[in-house]
C-alpha cells in the first residue's frame, strides 16, 4: 500500500490548513482512497477505477495523461503549489465533506475531479495514524540517510585512495623512465670507450706497419 | 685468475655487459638489476 | 529552537499512544517545553534550568549525567525502549496531565522527572502544528538523501574515470619499458656489431704485422 500526505489549502480558506493522505496499491490509475484532516475531524473517501474512467472520459483526456494529472495534483503535493488548487465544502450536518481538486491554467481552471467524502467517527484515531506514518517515514528516510552518508565516506575514500595512486603511477612512469636512460647511457658509453680504444689500437697497429715497410 | 679476469676484462664491460654478443631484452634487464645492486 | 517528536505509550496503557514533543533552545540542561498529545487532546508544560538542576541534586546525579539521561529518555525516543518508561495520568476536571519519566535498571526503576502539564485549549492547533513539524522534516531529510544521492553518483564517476586512467597509466608504463628496451637494443647491438668489427681489423693487422716480420 502506498500513501502520501501533503499539506494543502483549500481556495475558499488559504489560511486554513488541512493534510491529505492519498493511499493506493501499485497504481493509483487503479484507484486510490483518500483521507482529509484539519487536525480535529477527519473524512474518508475512495474513487474507484470506474470513476477514474469515466472522469478522464468526462473531459476528453487520455486516461493516461488524466491518471499523471492526478498525480501531480494529489501525490507530488506543494511541489505543484499554483498549479493545483483545492476546494472543501463541510456539511456538518450530513457529516459529509465535499473535495474537489482543480487544475489551474493560464486563461481558467478545470475540475480534475471531486467527491463527497464521509466523517470518520474517530477522527483521534485517524491523526494518530497521519503522525505515526510521518514518524515513520522519518525513520526510513534517516536510515537511508545514514547508509547514504556511508556510502558517500566510503566512496570518498575509494577516490582518495585511487588518486593516490595514479600520483605514484605517474611518479613511477617518470622514475623508470629517468632511471632506464641513465643506466643505457652507462652501458652506451662504456661501449663507444671501447670502440675508440680499439680504433686507436687499430691506428697504431696501421702506423706500425707503414713505419715498418718504410724501414725496409 | 689475472687471466681470467683479463678475459673477462676484454670480453665485458664494467656492468657485465659483452662486448661483442648482441644482447636482448631479458639480457639487457638482468645487465642493469646488477647495476642496480652496485649502485 | 530545536525540535523532537517521537511517539510515546505509557506504562498504564502500553496500547495507548501519546506523541511527545519536546523543544529546547541549544541545550537541553538550559530547559525545555513539552508538549503532549493523543492525537484528540494536547498538554503542555516547561521544565526551566533550576528544576533540572533541583532534579539532579534530589537524585545525587552529576548534572551532566542528569542532562545526558533526559535526552536519551525525552529525545532520542523509540531507540531507548525498554530503559525509559513515561507514565502519564490526565485529571480531566482540572485539565491537567501528571507526566513522567523513569529510568529502568536490571533491579528496579527511579524517576528521571515529573510535571504537571496544563490541556491546551486548541488542541487542534498544536494537532497542526505537530504533523507540519513532521511533513517540514521529511521534506529536509528527502532533499538532503537526493543531495547526497547526486554527490554519491559524482564520486562513484570520479572514482571511476580515475580508475580507467590508473589503468592506462599502468599500460602505459609497461609500453614505454618495452619501449625504450628494444631501442636500446638496437642500439646496443649496433655498437657491438662496430666492436666485432674492430676486433677482426685489428686481429687481421697484427697477423700482417707478424707475417711481415716473418718474412723479413
Amino acid at each position: 500500500m502506498e500513501k502520501t500526505l501533503n499539506r494543502i489549502h483549500p481556495v475558499s480558506d488559504p489560511e486554513a490548513t488541512y493534510f491529505l493522505q492519498v493511499s493506493w496499491e501499485k497504481d493509483l490509475g487503479a484507484g486510490f482512497g483518500i483521507i482529509l484532516s484539519d487536525g480535529q475531524c477527519a473524512w474518508t473517501g475512495t474513487v474507484s477505477e470506474a470513476e477514474i474512467s469515466r472522469e478522464a472520459d468526462d473531459m476528453e483526456m487520455n486516461r493516461e495523461k488524466y491518471v499523471e494529472e492526478l498525480k501531480k495534483a494529489l501525490i507530488t503535493g506543494e511541489e505543484s503549489a499554483g498549479r493545483y488548487n483545492f476546494a472543501i465544502s463541510r456539511d456538518e450536518e450530513n457529516r459529509e465533506c465535499h473535495f474537489s481538486y482543480e487544475r489551474n491554467l493560464k486563461d481558467g481552471s478545470f475540475t480534475l475531479g471531486s467527491l463527497k467524502l464521509q466523517k470518520v467517527s474517530s477522527p483521534a484515531e485517524v491523526v494518530r495514524e497521519l503522525i505515526g506514518y510521518c514518524l515513520d517515514c522519518l525513520g526510513r528516510l534517516q536510515a537511508k540517510n545514514e547508509l547514504l552518508q556511508k556510502e558517500n565516506e566510503r566512496l570518498f575514500s575509494d577516490w582518495s585512495d585511487v588518486e593516490k595512486r595514479l600520483e605514484k603511477c605517474v611518479e613511477a612512469k617518470e622514475e623508470l623512465e629517468a632511471d632506464l636512460y641513465s643506466r643505457f647511457i652507462l652501458v652506451l658509453n662504456e661501449k663507444k670507450a671501447k670502440i675508440r680504444n680499439l680504433q686507436k689500437l687499430l691506428n697504431e697497429a696501421k702506423e706500425s706497419a707503414a713505419d715498418d715497410k718504410c724501414a725496409r | 685468475s689475472p687471466d681470467t679476469k683479463e678475459h673477462f676484462a676484454r670480453e665485458y664491460d664494467c656492468y657485465g655487459d659483452s662486448y661483442t654478443a648482441d644482447t636482448d631484452v631479458a639480457q639487457l634487464k638482468e645487465v642493469f638489476s646488477r647495476m642496480k645492486e652496485n649502485t
